[in-house]
């Protein structure tokens, strides 16, 4: 996956992803595409989660999928999840939860517990950062006001790290893969550089959710595995998602 | 610095509003009613989609059969991991019992499909 948070010089934030998933989940060889990456696309559904006729908020989803990936609650946050790999994984959470401990949050749980009841991006990050996990994980949080921006690398067990935007700095995006910031990408996989070297040329006085766009459709930043865009807005609440493609020749991930 | 990359290109410019060979489609909007209760809550989408998300499953079934020949592993997804939601949450477990009823899919399966992060962080 790919996450971008990015502010624009009047201070109005961008939220948006590409969405990747299947890798080794079989190869269709008459399609060169991953079979379980193709057969994703027709359950992607935009959901409306609403209480009393009102929006509470909205998610991109596979449909039967009940935990949210890429989430945003009107005027106050939006939010992301990109996977996370480590040896200490889930599947040690898991192990533990059979055992009978279950202190952890399953992650899906965790950001539809956060999308539908935090009330502010403070209280989104606290909720994201302090919550015990049961699998490690990467989340991408935007709030609505300047500065409000940050990616969130956890362990099942701690924040390891949060990068904030930081405007007075310079850091006027931030954008996350699947790799810990502080080291360097899988050279097979580095979709970061690409990701950087685009937002840099957009320059932020052109930000925009269409200036992203662009980013989210350069290869290999899209890739074989990418099923879905997702692009949001945190004021309107607006969201837009759009099903991908990667024509040949392009990356298998 | 860029490490040569044969799938690289220069930035995109120009590709929103989406048309063309990167873009294959617009996506279909549900609205989930919290005022249902939690087992309701996903009939109308499931009615819907409920074939396709079949095949989703099905061809995850079909890979790890590819591993695991003996169907040991299909056959502990569905008698064995269903127990899993009876420690879930509410109201995530009622969902996920709604979201089985509704599909005509094991509930097994569906509690897989909703901790499949988890699995796959390995």
């Amino acid at each position: 996956c790919t996450s971008i948070v990015a502010e624009d010089k009047t201070g109005k934030l961008y939220h948006a992803r590409n969405l990747d998933f299947g890798l080794f989940l079989g190869w269709d060889v008459k399609n060169n595409s991953w079979t379980v990456t193709r057969e994703l696309k027709p359950i992607v559904v935009n959901l409306d989660f609403q209480r009393n006729n009102k929006t509470v908020f909205k998610s991109t989803n596979f449909a039967g999928y009940i935990g949210m990936v890429s989430g945003v609650k009107p005027d106050t946050f939006t939010l992301t999840m990109n996977e996370r790999f480590s040896l200490d994984g889930g599947y040690i959470g898991i192990f533990e939860w059979f055992l009978g401990r279950r202190d952890g949050m399953w992650m899906g749980f965790l950001t539809r517990t956060v999308l539908e009841n935090a009330t502010s991006y403070q209280d989104a990050k606290e909720k994201l950062s302090k919550t015990r996990l049961l699998a490690p994980a990467y989340f991408i949080l935007g709030g609505k006001n300047s500065g409000e921006g940050c990616v969130i690398t956890r362990s099942r067990t701690a924040t390891l790290d949060i990068w904030d935007l930081d405007i007075k700095k310079g850091t006027w995006y931030v954008v996350e893969t699947n790799y810990d910031r502080w080291k360097p990408p899988l050279i097979l996989d580095n979709r970061r550089t690409p990701a950087m070297k685009c937002l840099n040329q957009t320059q932020q006085e052109n930000i925009s959710l269409p200036t992203i766009y662009d980013v989210l459709s350069t290869k290999p930043v899209l890739n074989k595995l990418t099923v879905c865009t997702t692009l949001m807005e945190v004021h309107n609440g607006n969201t837009e998602s759009y099903l991908r493609e990667c024509p040949d020749p392009c990356s298998p991930w | 610095v860029l490490a040569p990359d044969p799938y690289g290109e220069d930035c995109r410019s120009k590709t929103y509003p989406p048309s063309g060979p990167t873009f294959q489609g617009h996506v279909p909007t549900y609205v989930i009613n919290l005022d249902l209760p939690p087992s309701k809550r996903w009939d109308q989408l499931m009615h819907d989609k409920k074939t396709e998300l079949k095949t989703v499953i099905q061809n995850i079934k079909d890979i790890a059969n590819t591993f695991f020949p003996s169907g040991k592993v299909v056959d502990i997804v569905d008698h064995k991991i269903v127990h899993l939601i009876s420690s879930f949450p509410y109201p995530f477990n009622e969902e996920l019992q709604g979201i089985a009823n509704a599909s005509g899919i094991p509930l097994g399966e569906i509690v897989i499909f909703n901790i499949f992060y988890e699995i796959f962080t390995v």
